[in-house]
């Protein structure tokens, strides 16, 4: 999900 | 990860750790608006939620961990440093922030993914990294140049692979990477995950992200400007 969503970013 | 978005992190650590070392070197943040500098330590703190409940991997920990210490230091050194403080220009330095902070939450209640206390301190983060910059701008308006800058522009890595994508020059050189150089990268990071990942929608922090890479075009006109000019970098009066 987070890779999905982009939140695995800074 | 792609090469894009670790060429931003890596150019975003670099500036604020330079910014850091130059203030805490030469023992003066004179031009350095500390308004902006804790705009952007609420930024990192309101984000990095989510440090407590999910793990993505040790870099993204590691470097969450960083921008948090490394902004936190910073506003640590213009406040409470002995010798730091004193340079700092209080009186230049009156944008109130305060009406963004209010203003970005109560965006961030309207426009969310989720209702949750996490992802709306996530979206008030994201729009308030778009407008923290606005403080600095206006000190740098009024004390007309911006040397101090130089504090936050970077030297080595990044220098080349963003002289070639963004400046495409061959005839004159900048001899520094502005501290703003990352925004480019993300953009392409954005770009590129895009087109190769299905699902990848963020239209909240892409276009946050693009507000505030418009503000920084303020910053990008006065560089080309003095890099055209092949001079030292000043506002007009």
């Amino acid at each position: 999900a987070h890779q999905d969503t982009g939140k695995d970013e800074l | 990860m792609n090469i894009f978005r670790f060429a931003g992190d890596m150019t975003h650590l670099i500036s604020i750790l330079v910014l850091l070392l130059k203030i805490y070197a030469t023992k003066t943040c004179s031009g350095i608006s500390l308004k902006t500098q804790e705009l952007y330590a609420l930024v990192f703190v309101t984000r990095y939620l989510d440090l407590f409940t999910d793990f993505i991997s040790v870099y993204n920990t590691v470097m969450k961990l960083v921008f948090i210490g490394s902004t936190l230091a910073i506003v640590w050194c213009m406040r409470l440093h002995r010798v730091v403080r004193r340079s700092y220009n209080r009186e230049l330095d009156t944008f109130r922030h305060y009406f963004l902070v209010a203003g970005c939450f109560a965006l961030a209640l309207v426009l969310h993914e989720k209702f949750t206390f996490q992802e709306v301190f996530w979206a008030f983060s994201i729009y308030l990294e778009a407008v923290a910059i606005l403080p600095q701008l206006v000190l740098l308006q009024r004390s007309g140049n911006v040397d101090n800058l130089t504090g936050q522009y970077i030297f080595f890595l990044g220098y080349l692979t963003f002289s070639v994508l963004i400046l495409l020059s061959c005839s004159s050189q900048p001899t520094e990477m502005p501290f703003w150089a990352y925004r480019a990268f993300y953009i392409l990071n954005w770009i590129y995950r895009y087109f190769t990942e299905q699902h990848f929608s963020r239209w909240i922090a892409c276009i946050s992200g693009l507000i505030q890479t418009a503000l920084y075009a303020d910053f990008f006109y006065y560089y080309f400007l003095s890099w055209k000019n092949n001079a030292t970098l000043k506002l007009p009066a």
